[in-house]
């Protein structure tokens, strides 16, 4: 089973196109293993990627070069993954009314 | 399937149970047809919803994307929504009276399994890829609708891979070939998450669909009616103008069959939690789209065509 600790989502914000064909150059780059929830298409709409723990760094780095901005969205993928196996085995154990 | 709890997300087995109990609890009503079998021969299940021979259909898919767990959980619920209102609700009543509904919820079984079992952030198909170690093709890009153009790519180990030539995958050609033998299917909507949009044709160009006018004006209803519960927020255009260019999509080739009232929708979050909604958004999440989707079957049951 695949599991995702230290894996973060970042919610990137481009401000313009040069800073969207950046983000598709990274997007290229098959070795980091990004996972685009949301593509870098235009800077009217978000960009949502899942990063790899081990590309991190790189990825944080290279966004900070490039000055484009980004938030955390999910801290840790898989805290938010174990929270929902939690709650899907405590609501099907829970009888139903 | 009143005791099902639709309020937490289910594993494949447990849905197909609750596929094969509403059959079970509605004979003449509520029917299962299997259109085909996926890549790793699971059964591709559609619920049909009828009560009368020879009608035209109206098609509802979600899952083809296997880690969106919203839209398998919203397509549970809207099931059981027909089962309870046919006779209560007036609206549905009258659509039923001249539609049948057909109803896909696992419309990927292979990568829904495989997102309980061993990745849960899965999107695409199961098949091998020759020549590649990576696995799987994305099924909304693998139709024959600008094939291979941009907007996909011809990579497998892309998550947008289109696979390698039109209807490749098993899910995929299972819908095709039940659309073109059906022949009569009048509205097709396609189910998906997040982003919460709401999209019509064209993706593959961006020259508007002939009837782009009145599909935006059908949109632009359902996502009001949408709003009107909860208030959440949707934007809504031609996939190409709303989002990005996507080639190979699946209502880019439902609407060149005809089938001109053809919608996807990119259900909640708009980037919180994204795939990994709480399944105590599931229920909201359930209710608010079911409106827009009675907004869509709606106009297509007045706007006979």
């Amino acid at each position: 089973k695949e599991t995702f600790e230290g894996q973060q989502v970042l919610r990137i914000t481009a401000v313009n196109e040069a800073q969207i064909n950046l983000l598709k150059e990274l997007s290229a780059n098959e070795d980091l293993g990004l996972d685009f929830w949301m593509e870098p298409v235009d800077e009217s709409l978000p960009v949502d990627v899942r990063v790899p723990f081990h590309s991190l760094q790189a990825v944080r780095a290279f966004l900070g070069y490039h000055e484009i901005h980004y938030e955390i969205m999910i801290q840790d993928l898989q805290d938010l993954l174990d929270e929902e196996q939690r709650e899907m085995m405590k609501l099907k154990a829970q009888p139903r009314s | 399937s009143d005791d099902y709890n639709y309020a937490i997300y289910h594993t494949l087995n447990e849905i197909n149970s609750f596929i094969d109990m509403l059959v079970q609890e509605n004979p003449g009503f509520v029917s299962k047809i299997v259109i085909g079998k996926s890549y790793e021969g699971r059964p591709l299940n559609v619920l049909k919803f009828s009560t009368g021979a020879n009608r035209p259909g109206l098609w509802i898919d979600t899952g083809i994307h296997s880690r969106e767990w919203v839209t398998q959980a919203s397509g549970t619920w809207f099931a059981k929504k027909i089962v309870t209102d046919y006779g209560r609700d007036t609206e549905l009543t009258s659509i039923l009276k001249n539609y049948d509904i057909f109803l896909e919820i696992v419309t990927n079984p292979d990568g829904f399994q495989f997102t309980h079992t061993s990745n849960r952030m899965w999107r695409k198909t199961r098949k091998p890829n020759s020549g590649s170690s990576c696995i799987g093709v994305d099924p909304n890009r693998n139709w024959d609708a600008g094939f291979g153009g941009p907007g996909a790519s011809s990579s497998p180990c892309s998550e947008t891979y289109r696979g390698p030539y039109a209807h490749s995958e098993s899910e995929v050609k299972a819908i095709v070939d039940f659309v073109k033998s059906h022949g009569r299917i009048k509205a097709f909507v396609s189910i998906h998450s997040y982003s919460q949009m709401l999209l019509y044709p064209y993706g593959y160009t961006s020259t508007p669909c002939k009837d782009n006018a009145e599909l935006h004006e059908v949109a632009g209803k359902a996502i009001t009616a949408l709003k009107s519960l909860y208030n959440t927020q949707y934007s809504y255009g031609s996939i190409i103008t709303t989002i990005y260019q996507a080639s190979g999509g699946t209502i880019d080739w439902t609407y060149n069959q005809g089938i001109k009232y053809s919608f996807t929708f990119e259900l909640r979050d708009t980037g919180r939690y994204g795939f990994i909604l709480p399944a105590s958004q599931i229920l909201p999440t359930a209710q608010e789209t079911w409106l827009a989707l009675m907004a869509i079957m709606k106009h297509a049951n007045n706007n006979p065509y």
